[in-house]
């Protein structure tokens, strides 16, 4: 996806899994 | 057209298997080293590893749940290694760089074998 119109989004992407419930 | 490229995704994935991981959620396979048992996910220890791969790509071992590793295998280095393998990160002390490096080499990974060599190397 490089170069194509890319916009770099810096942020988190997913949610994060919790080292215990 | 384009696209949105989040530029942390594969950390963020990663540091989730990790946690995966280290809670025993969804593992499907023990390796066994010399009596140290290690919790881990085969298609981490596939996409990582040369040797897993080729164990694991065999239909015969697809479903096996536990393996256990040459005897010559240092645990210690293995788990150095699982680590780098769900963190990126490969933990480099002194002591135990040569371990390592045996265990990558056993473990076919060679693009850190060849970075261990070059960390003795640089420390002679």
């Amino acid at each position: 996806y490089e170069g194509v119109n890319t916009i770099k989004e810096m942020g988190r992407s997913i949610h994060e899994i919790p080292r215990q419930d | 057209d384009g696209c949105i490229q989040f530029t942390r995704h594969a950390g963020d994935v990663l540091l989730n298997f990790n946690r995966l991981r280290s809670r025993n959620i969804l593992t499907d396979v023990t390796i066994q080293v010399d009596g140290q048992q290690f919790h881990a996910h085969k298609a981490i220890l596939v996409a990582c590893s040369g040797f897993f791969y080729s164990v694991f790509m065999d239909p015969e071992n697809a479903n096996l749940s536990a393996i256990s590793l040459d005897p010559k295998v240092d645990p210690k280095g293995f788990s150095i290694l699982l680590d780098f393998m769900y963190t990126s990160c490969l933990d480099l002390k002194d002591s135990l760089v040569l371990v390592t490096m045996n265990t990558a080499i056993y473990l076919q990974m060679e693009h850190v074998a060849d970075t261990c060599h070059r960390f003795i190397k640089s420390r002679h």
